[in-house]
């Protein structure tokens, strides 16, 4: 479903460069379950925005569902990514002063359905995650590991082909992430294909391949030598 | 050093009222490392604002150092956290637009040190946390990891009496939380008390005490029956 090839990003901070990925290269066919692991800085959340439409490379290309994406304008990746791709940022990304439920009914403005439809998906996504019952809270009256379920029921609610998530047990209890592990292994026997940055190795061992990054490099792939 | 007495707060939101806790009450001597742990929405990070003197709770009694904190004005609140508490936020906290070093550098402001001591204050800080070479950054600049590690050198760098760290390591790989606890570890042996929550149990059990969270009452306390 998704080929990088030769992928390299380089931030340009007044008159230092910061390169963040210096050659990274792999292919994910559709419906696997990757996990991404590495040191903090090593280039990750940088490749997920890549992998995800939000970024664009210095360099490198980028093939996703057999189509170049990385000379796409912003509003043609925005396209791709609405359509095809759900996303958890590391950081949440909320909207500050918006309820949960208008949090995930985002992702479907877009979409043709009516409002009461869209409401209905967004509450259904909440359910799913345990938070029914905070639909109507903003962001700073939920714990962290609540907003962290509101950014995954807002990747999940347009039930996407490819979940880019980053980082999603990083704020939940044990119990909490197992249940957030359920719903991913679901959707990934449902067909989608799953890709999660984890620190954590109970959480990577859920997945079915992992890729290791270092120093803004993949450096292992538990897939490698098996095609 | 502090004793939460039948702790109870609030929330309410229209006609809504939420009970973030229901009625906490412990003692924490000075010096002691706890560790605390419960389901996402159980109240730690509540608890942990009003131990931080960040928030006052609807009832209750709260005395810090051997005084009566919880009625305290917004300004004394401030004082009294700005002279002996650290606290590292689960969201992070970091001023937008300021650098990591101008960020770990803010709780210097109100001492009697020159500029040029605080400055080489906080790049030992950030050193100590391996962001040396991020100091220039913007938190938009930096990967979620280097955005945590900066909210804990910020944190340190009062050298408080009482560090109060909300899920530390969340978004830390398995080495980089290695030389973090280690920070922990000896600040605690220099005499500081840090109370630190987690949802990991490896993390967990580098402190001496546990407390259980659950559904805004402590419901488990491993040293309770020791006295
Ligand atoms: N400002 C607020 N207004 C209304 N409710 C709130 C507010 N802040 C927190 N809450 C609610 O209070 C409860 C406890 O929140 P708290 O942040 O203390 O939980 P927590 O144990 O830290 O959870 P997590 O592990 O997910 O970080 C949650 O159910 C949350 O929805
Ligand atoms: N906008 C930016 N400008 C400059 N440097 C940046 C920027 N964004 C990220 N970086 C740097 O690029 C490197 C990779 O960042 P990235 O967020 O991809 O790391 P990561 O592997 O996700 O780390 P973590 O595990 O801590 O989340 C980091 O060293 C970071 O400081
Ligand atoms: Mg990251
Ligand atoms: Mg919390």
């Amino acid at each position: 479903i998704l080929r990088l090839t030769d992928i390299a990003k380089t931030y340009v901070l007044g008159e230092q460069q910061v390169p963040a990925l210096r050659g990274v290269s792999f292919a994910v066919q559709a419906g696997e379950y990757v996990a991404i692991m590495g040191a903090s800085g090593s280039g990750k959340s940088t490749c997920m925005h890549i992998m995800g439409c939000l970024d664009r490379p210095t360099a490198g290309s980028y093939v996703l569902d057999g189509r170049r994406v990385d000379g796409l304008t912003r509003d043609e990746l925005a396209r791709v990514r609405n359509r095809r791709i759900g996303f958890v940022f590391q950081g949440f990304n909320l909207l500050a002063r918006t309820s949960a439920l208008e949090n995930v009914e985002l992702p479907l403005i877009y979409s043709r359905l009516p409002r009461a439809r869209r409401r209905e998906r967004a509450l259904a996504a909440l359910d799913r995650v345990g938070l029914a019952d905070r639909a109507g809270h903003t962001s700073t009256q939920l714990s962290g590991g609540q907003q962290q379920r509101v950014a995954i029921a807002r990747a999940l609610v347009n039930e996407p082909a490819m979940v880019l998530a980053d980082e999603p047990t990083g704020n939940l209890d044990t119990a909490t992430s197992r249940e957030i592990m359920d719903i991913f292994a679901s959707l990934n026997a449902a067909g989608a294909t799953v890709v999660m940055v984890t620190h954590e190795p109970d959480i990577a061992a859920c997945a079915a391949r992992r890729l290791l990054f270092r120093d803004g490099l993949l450096v292992a792939d538990s897939a490698a030598g098996q095609e």
